[in-house]
């Protein structure tokens, strides 16, 4: 399924930073309690 | 006058900075060309590795999966709806446009 | 007055840009100090007790993707594996290899200002001289501060 852009978070190897992956690792923790 | 005083004072602290942001450009060039320098050497190329032990005793207890994927492969992770009727799933997308990406489930025990 | 005011922000946006900055040649230094002490430490044991075992070992770079053992997850991967679709039943975290190497240590603890000295030393030599400063601001705590 195709997912719009803004509902999602983008990590490139190789070219991103470790902090994209903790952004992503942020938003996954902040969903799970929001849920 | 005070302002202008405040105004030359500002426009110092500017040219300040700019000698300073020029330094860091700098910096951040040199390191990045001393971490090329390390890599590409082929020892240590080959030297760069971690044991499976190595992982499993930093993540204690959990499911672990190793990814390796060419440069520029892009890791896709939807932002989850929440709200009644919403299934409690997270997804990880993963899609290489230059070669396939391996992944290794590293504690089978 | 208006001109000051301009000024003014933008001596704010040099200030954070130089913060940013300097933040990346950190954390590009602590990767050079990582990186050198894995290889230095895989020498050492290769030299005591030969290579790893195979497909006991994973080459660096890569990320690892942790989550509970009670998490059910359903892959879906394409024939030539250049496209895989993970579903996760709980959370996860996605980490790299820079990130596994400071849990194992292997930045000395500069990352959160905690080195010995001796350690300390050993990192200042992992790095062209013109870069120590920064050195010894992560010593300082400056990253975890």
């Amino acid at each position: 399924t195709k997912v719009a852009a803004e509902n999602r978070l983008l990590y490139c190897f190789d070219r991103n930073p470790s902090k994209s992956l903790q952004m992503i690792n942020n938003m996954i923790r902040i969903k799970s309690e929001a849920k | 006058t005070e302002i202008s005083d405040k105004l030359y004072g500002i426009q110092d602290e500017l040219d300040e900075l700019a000698r300073q942001e020029e330094l860091l450009d700098q910096h951040k060039n040199w390191v990045q060309q001393s971490i090329k320098n390390v890599t590409d050497e082929a020892e240590n190329t080959r030297l760069a590795y971690v044991t499976h032990e190595d992982i499993c005793r930093h993540f204690k207890g959990d499911t672990l999966l190793a990814i390796q994927a060419p440069t520029g492969t892009h890791l896709e992770v939807p932002i989850p709806e929440i709200g009644p009727g919403f299934k409690k799933t997270y997804q990880i997308n993963l899609k290489s446009n230059s070669g396939p990406i391996n992944v290794l489930l590293v504690n089978k025990d | 007055a208006q001109e000051c005011q301009n000024l003014e922000l933008e001596k704010q946006r040099r200030l954070e840009r130089i913060k940013h900055k300097t933040q990346q040649i950190q954390e590009l230094i602590l990767q050079q100090i990582a990186f050198k002490n894995l290889v230095q430490r895989n020498k050492e044991l290769e030299r005591t007790q030969g290579p790893p075992a195979p497909n006991s070992a994973i080459q660096l770079p890569y990320i690892i993707v942790n989550t509970s053992k009670k998490t059910v997850i359903d892959c879906s991967i394409s024939k030539d594996k250049d496209e895989y679709l993970f579903n996760f039943n709980n959370t996860f975290e996605i980490h790299d290899d820079i990130e596994v190497l400071k849990r194992m240590g292997m930045a000395y603890g500069l990352e959160k200002g905690q080195c010995t000295k001796h350690e300390l030393a050993k990192c200042l030599a992992s790095v062209p001289k013109a870069l120590e400063p920064y050195v010894l601001d992560l010593a300082r705590g400056s990253m975890a501060n």
